[in-house]
């Protein structure tokens, strides 16, 4: 049996958010620690982990890890059925096909059920062709700071940020850089990877030289993380 | 020129 409250629902719903803009089902495994999601996305380019606290919900309960395997557009349209303030209710048997969702309003006067089938989720997905790559970023950190740069087919652009500075936005920008490294990303991935913005003020990029670029947001105070993972375009 | 690499060069999920 696994049972799951959460006092306010808003959390799921941009967590839900930030993961369908990736992959449209997903393997979510229910443990004691609480949720956690690993899946890439059909063409295999990004991967989104995602884990969610125990701490998160109040009171938890998971007799046994289980692995639901979830819909992602499907728990998006039932979590719009709730107010942002609603008490969210998950439930699923051990051995059931059926995740249960009920949201409650605060104050009790009024509650919706919804039972949500779980489907069986191939892991070992064929590729699609990577045929439609928008426009690639290049990301150069140095020990002055950080530039994107897009070459277009009519435009070039950049921004910069500063080691110390502040960004466009009045927003802290801090680095902390081992060696200076330049790296190349279609843009797409990265403008998915900002769905997520809302479940955190801050967001971390990790680079390399040749690996892949990792974008994390921390949830809430310690609640959980979302992290993105995306391979570079690099040189045959 | 520059070619998408795939994760899967890097590392395999679980």
């Amino acid at each position: 049996m696994f049972e799951a409250r959460m006092s306010d629902t808003t959390v799921m719903k941009r967590l839900m958010d930030a993961i369908t803009t990736l992959i449209d089902d997903g393997s979510f495994d229910i443990s004691s620690k609480g949720i956690s999601l690993q899946a890439m996305d059909s063409s295999h380019v990004a991967l989104v982990a995602m884990c969610l606290r125990n701490e998160a919900f109040d009171p938890f309960r998971c007799d046994r890890n289980l692995s639901l395997g979830i819909q992602c557009k499907q728990m998006g349209k039932i979590l719009k059925c709730s107010a942002n303030n609603d008490v969210m209710t998950l439930k699923a048997e051990d051995d059931g096909d059926v995740l249960n969702m009920v949201f409650e309003s605060p104050n009790g006067d009024r509650m919706s059920e919804f039972a949500m089938k779980l489907t069986d989720i191939d892991i070992e997905q064929s590729c699609r062709d990577l045929s439609n790559f928008g426009e690639s970023v290049t990301i150069c950190v140095t020990k002055d700071g950080l530039k994107f740069s897009v070459k277009g087919d009519s435009s070039n652009a950049s921004m910069k940020f500063s080691q110390n500075g502040a960004g466009d936005d009045g927003n802290d920008v801090s680095i902390d850089l081992n060696d200076p490294c330049t790296l190349t990303f279609a843009v797409k991935y990265l403008n998915h990877f900002t769905k997520a913005a809302p479940l955190s003020e801050r967001v971390t990029l990790s680079l390399s030289n040749d690996t892949p670029l990792v974008v994390e947001y921390k949830i809430g105070d310690g609640l959980g993380h979302i992290r993105y993972y995306l391979a570079p375009k690099m040189e045959e | 020129p520059k070619q998408q690499s795939s994760l899967l060069k890097f590392f395999k999920p679980k």
